[in-house]
């Protein structure tokens, strides 16, 4: 997945 | 979303918690670095420009908001409202901040997950974010003794981070793809920096909660 998908943490 | 993960964002909401009441209610910042709530107020602003167009979860997205509130209105309080500001020391207080954020800026720009703007603005608030809490332990230590919510929130805010810790542990065993380098390595510095007060914060509060804390 990409960068931003991978960002799913605060 | 994990056990690890919920309990490092609830311990994080009360680390908030505990400094906006102790500024409201107690009308005072001493013993509070406002380097460190700058910093911070830095690391969320920068972190979550996403909240316009990475939409995770409400829950993110929330959290994101109160987080960015939070820390701007502990900023504001401190830097303008009265009785607080009079109780702000810039002698004591005075950490050279542009030392901890030109590196991370540098160090955002070079070692990101992408070479997009927000990719380096985002490794660049991870970096800081790390080294954030620094301020407000010079200051703790100049000051020997810590007052007893101080040393609440400076605990919730060092737990918070080492939950998360046990959270990348968890996904990485249970997750195929999970591979997140910049936090787990900016994370485990962050953890380690707290280690020398949770060992004197847990001394301390062998005794009985309300003792303050002190630092060598």
């Amino acid at each position: 997945c990409t960068a931003l998908e991978s960002k799913d943490e605060l | 979303m994990n056990i690890f993960r919920f309990l490092g964002d609830m311990s994080h909401i009360l680390s908030f918690v505990i400094l906006l009441l102790k500024i409201t209610q107690g009308k005072s910042a001493a013993g509070i670095s406002l380097r460190t709530q700058e910093l911070y107020m830095i690391v969320f602003c920068s972190r979550y420009l996403d909240l316009f167009w990475n939409f995770s979860s409400l829950y993110n997205s929330f959290l994101k908001v109160v987080f960015i509130a939070c820390s701007s209105a502990i900023v504001y309080i401190i830097r303008f409202k009265s009785p607080q500001k009079d109780t702000w020391n810039p002698e004591l207080d005075n950490f050279p901040i542009q030392y901890l954020i030109g590196p991370c800026a540098v160090a955002g720009l070079l070692i990101n997950q992408d070479w997009t703007p927000f990719e380096m603005i985002w490794a660049f608030s991870i970096y800081l974010e790390a080294v954030a809490i620094l301020p407000q332990l010079f200051l703790l230590q100049k000051q020997g003794e810590v007052e007893n919510l101080t040393s609440h929130y400076v605990a919730a805010l060092g737990a918070y981070r080492g939950l998360y810790l046990m959270n990348w542990v968890y996904r990485y065993f249970t997750e195929d793809d999970y591979l997140q380098r910049i936090v787990w390595f900016a994370g485990t510095v962050q953890t380690g920096l707290y280690i020398d007060f949770f060992y004197h914060y847990y001394q301390s509060k062998r005794g009985g909660l309300s003792r303050p804390v002190k630092l060598p």
